[in-house]
């Protein structure tokens, strides 16, 4: 099972999750350990670069609507900024003491740190993304909650050309997201759900005309094309519904399905 | 789109990946 639920985390924080927990096997090994070399300049690289992530992060929590991002990404980057303070002190005690064992100890921690900081403060950002796309589904089910009131054609017209564009939007976005998981399950479900959705929309729209001609025509049938539309229609809800449950799932939430 | 906070965390974990690996290379030796 993947430990990271997006290829883009993946990428970012696989490497350096590797390197840091061999770094940590190795020097639980070194009995006495050898003389470091002088870091300050990778530990200059590293500062500087926490230095750009939280003015970035700020900025981002700044400009954002989002109460649950606003809240979560605060402590992330406090940590980032926590380990690369313990980096610099540890890059100060060696330049003075290069077998320096708390100095050793302040390195591990403090890459351990920046490692789940930045872990926590993507994921943080991650979560984020998702809500969007979530809100962008929800918008297509108001949508759809309106068809009861599709009466006319003229109303038909109406409604497909509302609700044209968001439906594409959907799409674009949940497709965009199942290719980001790393998950092939959770992929192939935003997958399945989103093949039905495209399937059953011109079915529904097919079932509002057929109402709507039904009802205009005064004739026998309405109640059962009234039927017939509300079922498609749970049906494409139902699927919407479903993406949204999978999009909020995690790597971590898959022994509860198992 | 890349957003800028991701940018970001991939040049603080680049960063922290040379970093490592200048103690690594210390640690085998």
């Amino acid at each position: 099972m993947p430990v990271f639920h997006t290829k883009t985390i993946e990428s970012i924080l696989e490497p350096v999750a590797q390197q840091v927990s061999r770094l940590v096997i190795l020097h639980e090994e070194a009995e006495d350990g050898n003389a470091m070399p002088d870091l300050a300049r990778p530990v200059q690289a590293v500062k500087l670069a926490v230095d750009n992530l939280v003015r970035v992060g700020y900025e981002t929590i700044n400009s954002s609507e989002d109460a649950i991002l606003k809240q979560d990404m605060p402590p992330a980057l406090n940590r980032v900024e926590e380990a690369s303070i313990l980096l610099i002190q540890a890059s100060d005690m060696l330049r003075s003491d290069p077998f320096s064992a708390p100095a050793r100890k302040k390195l591990i921690e403090g890459s351990r740190g920046i490692l789940q900081g930045t872990s926590a403060l993507l994921l943080a950002f991650d979560e984020s993304e998702v809500r969007k796309i979530i809100r962008i589904c929800k918008n297509v089910l108001e949508y759809l909650a309106i068809t009861e009131v599709v009466e006319t054609m003229e109303d038909l017209v109406t409604f497909v050309k509302n609700l044209s564009p968001v439906l594409t939007k959907m799409t674009k976005e949940v497709d965009g997201r199942q290719k980001e998981l790393t998950h092939q399950v959770h992929r192939e479900w935003l997958e399945r759900s989103l093949e039905q959705v495209k399937q059953l929309t011109p079915i529904l729209i097919s079932g509002i005309k057929i109402y709507i001609t039904t009802k205009s025509q005064g004739g026998q049938g309405v109640a059962e094309a009234q039927t017939n539309r509300d079922y498609v229609i749970g049906k494409v809800c139902n699927e919407i519904h479903e993406m949204i449950r999978v999009l909020q799932l995690t790597t971590y939430d898959e022994e509860e399905w198992d | 789109d890349t957003p800028e906070m991701v940018k970001h965390a991939r040049i603080l974990a680049q960063a922290t990946s040379q970093l490592v690996n200048a103690l690594k290379c210390d640690a085998e030796t």
